[in-house]
Parts: C-alpha cells; sequence; structure tokens
C-alpha cells in the first residue's frame, strides 16, 4: 500500500458517496446515468467474487463491502425510490455496445482461462468504459450540475492515481499487471477532455456547460 | 494448474 494508491482508493470512495449524497439531499438523480451506475454494480459484482475465495486484509474486504453497497444503494436510488425524476431519454447510450465487445475481450485477453479470472478482467474491461453513458448524457444536455462534476473528477483521479501507484509498484516491488494498467490507462484518458473542462470551467466557480 | 492469481487493488 502506497500513498497514490491509498489516495486512490479514497478518491475512489469520495465519489461514491458524493454521488449517493447529491441524489439522496436532491431527492432527485436527475443528470445522472442510471445506465452508467448499472455497469459499475455489475463491475464491482463481477470483481469481488473473490471476496467468497480469499482474505486479502480487512481494509481490502470493508472497502470492497462498501463499494458494492454504495452502487447498489445508488441503483435502488435511481430506478425505484427516486425513478420519477430519472432523465431516461437522455440516457440513451447502448450499453450492450459496451459490455458485449468487453464480455468477448475478457474471454480472449486474460490472465488465466478460470471463471473468476474472466469475471474480474471482464469487470477491469468494463470500469474503463463504465463512465461513457454518464458523458454520452452530459454531451446531450450540454450541462452538468457542479456537484455532479465533483463527483466525476473524484471517479477520474481516482484511476489516475492509480496509475501512479503502479509506476510505484513496478519500481519498488517489480509488480505490474498489463490488463490493469491498459485498461487503466484507457479509463484516464476518457476523463481527459472532462479534466479540461473541469479545471477550465468548475474551479473558476463556472457552471459546466458545454457549446450548443 | 496454475495458483489463482491475487488481485489485492480494488
Amino acid at each position: 500500500m502506497n500513498i497514490f494508491r491509498l489516495t486512490g482508493d479514497l478518491s475512489h470512495l469520495a465519489a461514491i458517496i458524493i454521488l449517493l449524497l447529491k441524489i439522496w439531499k436532491s431527492r432527485s438523480c436527475a443528470g445522472i446515468s442510471g445506465k452508467s451506475q448499472i455497469l459499475f454494480a455489475l463491475v464491482f459484482t463481477t470483481r469481488y467474487l473473490d471476496l467468497f475465495t480469499s482474505f486479502i486484509s480487512l481494509y481490502n474486504t470493508c472497502m470492497k463491502l462498501i463499494y458494492i453497497g454504495c452502487a447498489y444503494a445508488t441503483v435502488y436510488l435511481i430506478y425505484a425510490k427516486f425513478r420519477a425524476t430519472y432523465d431516461g431519454n437522455h440516457d440513451s447510450f447502448r450499453v450492450e455496445f459496451l459490455v458485449v465487445p468487453v464480455g468477448g475481450l475478457s474471454v480472449l485477453i486474460n490472465h488465466d482461462f478460470s471463471p473468476l479470472e474472466i469475471l474480474w478482467t471482464f469487470s477491469i474491461y468494463l470500469e474503463s468504459v463504465a463512465i461513457l453513458p454518464q458523458l454520452f448524457m452530459i454531451s446531450k444536455t450540454g450541462e452538468a450540475e457542479t456537484i455532479t462534476t465533483h463527483y466525476l473528477f473524484c471517479l477520474g483521479l481516482y484511476r489516475a492515481l492509480y496509475l501512479f501507484n503502479w509506476i510505484w509498484r513496478f519500481y519498488f516491488e517489480g509488480f505490474f499487471d498489463m490488463i490493469a494498467i491498459v485498461a487503466g490507462v484507457v479509463q484516464t484518458v476518457l476523463y481527459c477532455d472532462f479534466f479540461y473542462l473541469y479545471v477550465t470551467k468548475v474551479l473558476k466557480g463556472k457552471k459546466l456547460s458545454l457549446p450548443a | 494448474s496454475q495458483e489463482p492469481l491475487r488481485h489485492d487493488e480494488l
């Protein structure tokens, strides 16, 4: 555990909690892509099946349980409790265009052709693109609430910090996981455009709105 | 068969 890994995890946790609190406090999930949230729930579910097979640390187990619990709570708020506020018309990204290729790729390129390992690989690939429905929704509506941009920033920062974590681990532990690294780079790159807007607009007190 | 891979990251 190094500082990049820890701050990455905490950034991820912050993102998840920001989103939950935003929906809970405003009693609304307007502007939030339910599809991205379902994908994240699927990501955690398929990745953390090792909760049943191996124990790594109390920290690891607790964080996994919190991530999974929050992911399902978010999906529940969007599709059940505050369903009336869900903006389904703008959440029109076709998720099968992500899930099907990602499923195929995880069967083809993995560390080990076993069910758990393929599901882990699937979750890594899927996570790298799971935010696309959310970014698509923002590009469609042309704007995002400031709190939503904080959520996205923390979520993007998390994977960027993981990249530094992997550099650290490569130098000091000789450890690297090519699947995680390549997917992590892809994931981080997808946020670059958003990072630029966040720094140039949101941090200067302006609302994030895209030119028409 | 090989030892199952352990993914210690989140």
